[in-house]
């Protein structure tokens, strides 16, 4: 016979966090409301100094959450999150003509054509401490694994959800453009729905 | 309204890029594990065009195991004054109520050795055990069995000389 063991009382808190007012586009006032989603803060106030080493949240295979903590290692940020590169940005093209550029190189009647990259928009992105998709987070499907799970970072194939588990379904947002404009997709909805399976195909797994 | 689908998600922002879903029993119907796929529905695509296998991503549902461990339950009674003591309470009674048994018997015996007498008993055991079986002739089976007597072969004379 073997005692029920009692391990050591987690520190918790049932504190809810507390809405927060900021300043967007400068001068437009906005009250925002944090909300705790499986164990992830969302919407949560900044740090008054921010923190580089500030942990963040990434996803597992199945899109479950999980907390990375950044650790500097030989003059090197570690675990750091992720840069998006030009994943999110638009890119642009601006005309010079030669009185602005003045280069000595440049015909008076040239045009210059430069291409920039202008950021999104980050008012509301900025609120999200889950670590964006982006297709360099795309893995290969399929039988033969020949297929890319465009625009999906998360679930991977054939993960197991569990009953009454949060999981974080994400995609690439630029993925969904308008064909005429070019223009990224405003709304989008998640569907999930039923696969017919042969039954060789069903999963015996572990009950 | 699209063929095979249980959960359909409000329109939300998909500057967002993601969506928090939490798994439901009654979407199992049953089954201890289903597939399902994943997918996601631009604005621009219409419900009748949509097709779910087209960018989907296939993932097990399953009810998953189930922790037949009552440790949590044990804490509750615990916290709440009530211990659960009657695996103590049996494993002192059983050796108690045998080494208590022995000595009555013992005692038992002793007070009651002089008016024990098991001789019949044991004698009659023992003559079942160890019973004379007698002569041949005497026994059930062969008892009218027609044996013809021994009698002494005929042995010629020897002279001395031979």
């Amino acid at each position: 016979y073997k005692r029920v063991h009692r391990p050591k009382d987690k520190e918790t808190t049932s504190e809810e966090p507390k809405p927060w007012i900021r300043t967007i586009y400068s001068t437009q006032k906005e009250i925002v409301t944090p909300t705790v989603i499986a164990g992830v803060t969302f919407s949560a106030k900044p740090l008054a100094t921010p923190d580089p080493l500030e942990p963040w949240v990434s996803l597992n295979k199945d899109g479950s959450p999980k907390t990375i903590k950044p650790e500097i290692k030989n003059g090197r940020t570690r675990k750091a999150r992720p840069d998006y590169s030009t994943y999110f940005q638009t890119l642009g093209i601006v005309t010079m003509k030669y009185d602005e550029v003045q280069a000595h190189n440049m015909d008076p009647n040239d045009v210059y054509e430069e291409e920039i990259f202008i950021d999104e928009d980050k008012t509301y992105v900025s609120l999200n401490p889950i670590g964006r998709c982006t297709p360099a987070g795309y893995f290969n499907k399929g039988l033969s694994k020949d297929i890319s799970s465009e625009p999906f970072c998360t679930p991977r194939e054939n993960v197991l959800w569990k009953v009454d588990k949060t999981y974080f379904v994400s995609w690439y947002t630029h993925f969904f453009r308008d064909e005429n404009s070019d223009k990224v997709i405003d709304r989008v909805r998640v569907h999930l729905s039923y696969v017919r399976e042969k039954a060789d195909e069903k999963g015996f797994h572990k009950r | 309204d699209i063929k095979g689908t249980f959960f359909s998600s409000e329109w939300l922002k998909n500057v967002d890029g993601m969506l928090p879903v939490t798994v439901d029993e009654k979407w199992l119907q049953g089954y201890y594990e289903r597939k399902i796929i994943v997918s996601v529905q631009p604005e621009n695509v219409p419900d009748d065009e949509f097709n779910p296998l087209l960018n989907g991503v296939m993932v097990n549902m399953l009810l998953g195991s189930k922790v037949a461990k009552t440790t949590k339950e044990e804490w509750a009674r615990q916290d709440a004054g009530i211990y659960d003591r009657e695996w103590y309470y049996v494993a002192l009674s059983i050796p108690t109520v045998v080494v208590i048994a022995i000595v009555a018997i013992y005692f038992f015996l002793q007070l009651n050795g002089k008016n024990r007498d098991f001789s019949d008993v044991t004698r009659s055991a023992l003559a079942k055990k160890h019973r004379v079986l007698g002569p041949i002739s005497k026994m059930k089976k062969f008892k009218n069995m027609k044996n013809h007597k021994y009698s002494e072969l005929p042995i010629s004379n020897k002279s001395s000389k031979q």
